[in-house]
């Protein structure tokens, strides 16, 4: 464990926790996107399937629960909740992430580590959460004023991803034959999704208005 | 991480 990925999954954790509190105490899910909270269950789904497998250690086995606890909740609340779900902008929220699902589960068939199921889930997860953004940051583009704390869900959710690449390039050269393709090259590519929202994010706290995304 | 060792990031 180095610093870089403890920041980052403290980052991951803190996104969470915001939306998490945001949802609970504002019994709101405005500018919220259904889709991607959908798909990131399902990525933590697929990916810690080995939870009662493989104990990596006592972290890693409860950082896995909180992540999957913390996003079926959250997908409960907008789907279920009587009050939080009257606010979910379903309208905007059209983006049709199960033409996202498919690829990425045929990818992790095509691109893995190993041929096993659990492997093959896992590179599925990796692949999936790449994108599970995209309905998110669409959402944005379509909400009018995007509240505070929806915008730094999404930031905090970009900064880990950031942390992980630094925790990747640490490790490259601190631990011998440490190559993981498939993690680096989906990383990068879900780490540039978060570009435009970070320049505009940074350019709004800047000049200290609103955050807007240019359509 | 060799093949087959448990992913140890989240």
């Amino acid at each position: 464990m180095n610093l870089f990925r403890l920041a980052g999954d403290m980052t991951h954790l803190v996104s969470v926790v915001v939306l998490l509190l945001k949802i609970h105490t504002i019994k709101s899910c405005a500018g919220v996107s259904l889709k991607t909270q959908e798909l990131y269950a399902l990525v933590f789904a697929a990916r810690y399937l080995d939870l009662f497998v493989h104990f990596v250690s006592l972290y890693n086995t409860v950082m896995k629960l909180v992540f999957l606890a913390s996003s079926f909740t959250i997908v409960w609340y907008m789907r279920r909740h009587k009050i939080v779900r009257r606010t979910y902008d379903k309208e905007h929220d059209t983006f049709r992430h199960h033409f996202i699902v498919l690829p990425c589960l045929v990818l992790g068939l095509l691109l893995n580590e190993k041929f096993t199921f659990r492997e093959v889930m896992w590179a599925f997860s990796i692949y999936l959460e790449a994108v599970a953004i995209l309905p998110q940051l669409v959402l944005l583009q379509r909400t009018r004023n995007i509240d505070n704390l929806t915008a730094q869900y999404v930031f905090f959710l970009g900064a880990y991803r950031v942390l992980y690449i630094f925790n990747w390039i640490y490790r490259y050269f601190t631990e011998p034959h440490f190559v993981h393709w498939i993690s680096w090259i989906a990383g990068i590519v879900q780490t540039l999704l978060y570009g435009d929202f970070f320049y505009y994010y940074i350019l709004s706290w800047k000049n200290n208005v609103k955050l807007e995304l240019p359509a | 991480r060799q093949r087959g060792e448990p992913h140890d990031e989240l």
